[in-house]
């Protein structure tokens, strides 16, 4: 039970890590224990520098930090045992044009990395710009949804227009 | 094994029968406010065995049924249909028989939810443990639903290793 | 004390009320108070119909809707006394571009209404060009925050590059 | 009595002498994640009194001072000042004489908060008093920090009411 409990995280943390330089483009992040000496029952803390910038827990960094430093704790779990399928709610909602851009990146390479199907909402038309496919949900009738498959080029229109 | 095709009636804003093919690679959805989206999501993690009312924003499982708008009644009936591909074989060993296998939530109001595998009756545990063999449950990490990431990022840290649990 | 928390209470639910028509452009909302009798002692409800959707309580609502609710809840309360300053920490966050606009109009109604000055902290294109002016915050140095004025102007080409 | 400008040195990222003149109608502040907007929120409500270091994400209140860089040593002393334009003289009344009112607020490391009005030193109570009176004090509706829309969304019934209380 332990010791399955300190491999899993010493595989957990190993992926934070790596994810974090990756998405934060340099700095340094990793997880810990804390309250508590046993492992299975402490909880989990989050010790993070982005690059250039002092290491100290979660708490002090901006939204769309702490958004990156929670999307790279999610997919550190995902990448121990990827499901077939990996759904992402408006999770790109607080990054900025640039990290949006990073977002992208990490899941073209997991794309590559697994077999994993990926369906992600999103508002962002710069997200949407780098789907292989969209699919539109629209309510013609109130309170009615509809799902509509959305031409990739008029997409890419509709990002230029907006 | 492979997540190929959703089909929605009767849930939430779904009411209408809607098909969604889960391709290779990414899949966008798009859409204004309110139109839908998180209902989907939603769809699919009730299809897989989800329990919890609160977790799909409702007070009770009977909230999912589309509940009528200012121009049509209410339904008393909602169902999600989810297609597996299963030409590796690698589903788990009472439902590897064939190429597909399906999996049918049906929920009637008042009377509770039933669950079908390839048009078989079975138990909410059968589907849980079926999704559980695939490492994508109804609340597993590879489903982040809308608010989640700041759900973490605001968890206390035993609330917070939770989320590594589901890792172990 | 229990008389005037009803009276502010009215104020508010008809702000409340308004505001919630004038953002969803239709439908109707409005505030309730629940757990006890005593209204210095009960919770604060929300139930909201969006044009053409059923009346329920705010958990119903999509992401965006219930951001949207809450920014009516805060003007409404804003509007019983407004402040001499209003500042607003990426509210618009949840928004789709065409509530984003609704948004902006009222921040304008807003200005034409009171004498409030307003500071928007934004990552919308469509915000920023609805501003008077604009500052950025620029990390040319790593760690350390910088101001620097922004020319509308160029505002507008960002906005139609992105 | 109007608010004029804000001035910050050592408070956070903003450990250079920064100054932000606060004008008529709408002012947008933009620019990437983590390069120090909602810190300039932060020193504002500092200024204005705000005792909870946890309201600011810190830890305790000398975690608003520079902190350091991996170029940069941390330094000792923040200091936040806002000027108002109280031309028409609707300031509170020990403060009322003149047409301008500036609020200091400085912090030592080890040795805690010192705050002066027009220069005059003064307890922490008077500038909430000062700033109550104006309708807007440091947690007053007027400022709505990243995340309180969501938190509002979120809270129980009782704690949601805790807005309304501020309206009374
Ligand atoms: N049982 C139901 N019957 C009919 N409509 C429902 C039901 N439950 C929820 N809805 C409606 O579905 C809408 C919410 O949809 P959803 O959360 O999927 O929106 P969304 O596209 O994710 O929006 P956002 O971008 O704001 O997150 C609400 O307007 C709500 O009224
Ligand atoms: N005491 C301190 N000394 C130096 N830097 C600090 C201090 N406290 C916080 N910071 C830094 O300030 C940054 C956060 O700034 P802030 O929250 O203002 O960003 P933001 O512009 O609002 O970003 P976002 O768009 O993501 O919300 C963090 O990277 C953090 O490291
Ligand atoms: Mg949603
Ligand atoms: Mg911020």
């Amino acid at each position: 039970g332990r010791e399955r409990m300190l491999a899993s995280f010493e595989q957990v943390n190993k992926h934070f890590q790596d994810l974090f330089m990756t998405l934060f483009g340099g700095g340094r992040a990793h997880l810990a224990f804390v309250d508590s000496e046993d492992p299975l029952e402490a909880g989990l803390e989050v010790m993070a520098s982005p690059p250039g910038k002092k290491l100290q827990s979660m708490s002090l960094l901006s939204g769309g930090e702490k958004a990156l430093a929670a999307i790279c704790l999610l997919f550190a779990v995902f990448l121990t045992n990827p499901a077939p399928i990996c759904v992402l709610d408006e999770v790109d909602a607080p990054l900025d044009e640039s990290n949006v851009g990073r977002f992208c990146d990490l899941i073209q390479e997991l794309v590559s990395m697994t077999s994993t199907r990926f369906l992600i909402i999103t508002h962002s038309s710069l997200t949407m710009s780098r789907m292989d496919r969209l699919f539109g949900v629209t309510m013609a009738e109130r309170g009615v949804s509809q799902l509509v498959s959305v031409d990739l080029a008029r997409a890419e229109r509709l990002r230029e227009a907006s | 094994m492979h997540f190929a095709r959703l089909r929605i009636a009767g849930f939430k804003s779904f009411v209408e029968p809607t098909e969604l093919l889960i391709e290779p690679g990414t899949t966008g959805i798009v859409g204004p406010n309110g139109c839908g989206k998180s209902n989907l999501v939603e769809a699919l993690r009730w299809v897989m065995g989800e329990t919890s009312a609160k977790r799909m924003r409702g007070a009770e499982m009977d909230d999912v049924i589309f509940n009528g708008t200012s121009d049509r009644p209410s339904r008393n009936l909602a169902e999600v249909s989810l297609l597996l591909d299963n030409a590796d074989r690698s589903a788990p060993p009472s439902f590897n028989e064939g190429d597909q296998v399906e999996v049918v939530r049906r929920i009637e109001r008042t009377a509770g939810s039933r669950y079908l595998i390839n048009g078989r009756d079975v138990r909410l545990r059968d589907v849980q443990m079926f999704f559980a063999d695939a490492a994508s449950g109804a609340n597993s990490t590879a489903i982040v639903s809308q608010g989640q990431v700041g759900a973490i990022i605001n968890a206390k840290p035993q609330q917070r290793r939770g989320l590594l649990e589901e890792a172990a």
